[in-house]
């Protein structure tokens, strides 16, 4: 097994903490247009490392915190902890069970966690070097972009190939 | 380094060739380099031809064709370095129910090794599921996870 | 022209705030000018929300909250200089069963004066046609059209 | 009414004389990944007037003559022709049924017929003037463009708002 758990709070239209647990296999997302599908996608994108508004259909990174509702305030900070279950030690730490956390404030400022004690971004990162974990162009494949590699230039391709190398 | 990108290459090129025979039941594929003196600045052309048809430019093929190709690429990477996770976002939205049998039974080959997560609106994609999530807005703008049964799926669907 | 641009616009706008709300059901939405100052060279913004929703960046709209906007200002633009003909080309791929009944409704209001012809994967959008085609391969590389009725549609999709 | 017949023969995937009759209100065409379906759309667009191969998916205008398959010779010319009801005079001539043909051969020559009688682009964008027909953004919704209002640059939407005023 990988992903055990997702947890998000205060993230995008997620304004409760919400938990999503996964099993081996193959896990189903349902529900109407705009109900927060891609949203989840998006959360495990930043709690990765994400480092690009674009790259979550945002224009400055605090459009991930929740924005607030006609009847509901807007969220001081987001937070987003994927549990990782490591027992097939694949990321090179001894510990059988990781916890990476991300948080965003309103006022800009950023935390990074692994298992509950504040890191780096440089740290995540490299937990994940050459793991194959992390958001390339093949292991997450947003909405309607499913044929990009197709219209990509010739060179784009090649950096799509090269994270494979 | 260039030693590393000719040996992926030629492997991910074989995966591809591979995959997309099987995916489309025949037809060929091919992958090349545009400038194959300098690899270290060489870009990549794609090469589809569907079966029955004559090779032409894939800006050609049609909508599902495309995301087909695309796809068998996508795997073609996969097999040269695995994932553990994958997550596709209406990944079948174009492709007709024919080539979504395709794509369910290339998937499965996968499955044992890498943990998809995919968000569908199709019930033909749904059946592959082992755990289903609900997502609402019971209260509107806060979105609401509920975890579902197959059948439950079923229902759900016709009233969504 | 500047006169005519501005009649335009403010009558296009008036269309697209007013088929929105029919089409979402509620919410607002509008269209403004990047350079009111400026009228030839000004840009046009779009600006959405959907029900319940807090006003936020067209670009975190979901998927099928885009292709429903979209589908607004193109009838508030149809409305406004109507042309005989209109073609879509699965434009209902990325909705949920509710918003293609709702966008069903609205194009059935313009039918009497533009001729629609529409290619789907959708049941749902099927059952508004009038006249059906089939397109088929069954010489490989060549398309055959052949007439079909409404119960023949239904059977041959499930052969699909 | 408005268009009553397109016959379509050796243009894209059409390698034989194709008819589809029209009636009134709504023509639904259905049918597999690549059989076809997209190219009638793409027949319409070029019966038109288009001059871009890339509004045709194509990277040079040759490319939309049949190109043969494994049993059948490539066509030496693409011929689309769109006849026209024009009893509720929409279009500024006197004639109730308008025949609009266009003919590309391999060697690259390009021929306009309005009523079988040879004309040049000009002709058919004359006629078309005004009339809200042609490939304006919103009489043509091709395939996974639907949203490209959404997405255009402010200028651009600025473009396609012209086009209605
Ligand atoms: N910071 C935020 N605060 C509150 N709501 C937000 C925020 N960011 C995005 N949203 C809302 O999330 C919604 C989009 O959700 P999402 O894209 O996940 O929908 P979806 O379920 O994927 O729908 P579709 O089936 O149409 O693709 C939008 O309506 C948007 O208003
Ligand atoms: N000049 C040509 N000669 C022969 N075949 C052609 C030519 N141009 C395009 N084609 C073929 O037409 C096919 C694409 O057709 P089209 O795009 O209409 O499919 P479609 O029915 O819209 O499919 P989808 O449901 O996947 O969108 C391609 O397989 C392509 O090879
Ligand atoms: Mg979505
Ligand atoms: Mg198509």
């Amino acid at each position: 097994m990988f992903f055990k758990r997702l947890e998000i709070n205060g993230f995008k239209s997620f304004a409760r903490k919400t938990v999503l647990e996964f099993q081996q296999g193959v896990t189903i997302i349902v529900g109407p247009n705009g109900c927060g599908k891609s949203n989840i996608f998006d959360a495990i994108r930043w709690v990765l490392g994400e480092q690009a508004p674009t790259a979550l259909r945002a224009t400055k990174m605090s459009d991930v915190i929740f924005n607030g509702t006609a009847h509901i305030k807007p969220a001081n900070f987001a937070q987003v902890s994927l549990v990782i279950d490591n027992r097939s030690s694949l990321l090179p730490v001894e510990i059988k069970e990781i916890v990476i956390t991300r948080r965003l404030f309103r006022d800009g400022e950023s935390q990074y966690l692994i298992n509950r004690v504040p890191c780096r971004l440089k740290d995540i990162q490299e937990l994940f070097m050459d793991t194959g974990i992390g958001t390339t162009a093949y292991s997450m494949m947003e909405q309607g972009q499913v044929d990009f590699i197709i219209n990509a230039r010739p060179l784009e391709r090649r950096l799509i190939l090269d994270e494979a190398a | 380094c260039l030693r590393l990108f000719k040996d992926a290459f030629s492997e991910i090129r074989h995966n591809f060739i591979e995959i997309f025979r099987r995916l489309f039941g025949g037809g060929s594929a091919d992958l090349s380099l545009t400038e194959p003196d300098n690899l270290m600045e060489s870009g990549i052309e794609i090469i589809a031809q569907p079966p029955g048809k004559k090779l032409s430019h894939i800006s050609l093929l049609s909508g599902g064709e495309r995301v087909l190709t695309a796809i068998a690429l996508m795997f073609a990477l996969f097999l040269r370095k695995p994932s553990p996770f994958c997550v596709l976002d209406e990944i079948d939205a174009s492709l007709d129910d024919a080539n979504i049998e395709l794509f369910k039974a290339l998937l499965m080959e996968f499955v044992p090794d890498v943990h998809f997560i995919i968000v569908t609106h199709n019930k033909r994609t749904m059946m592959m599921g082992t755990t289903f999530y609900g997502i609402t807005m019971e209260e509107p703008g806060v979105s609401k996870v509920i975890s579902l049964q197959l059948d439950e799926i079923e229902s759900k669907i016709s009233l969504d």
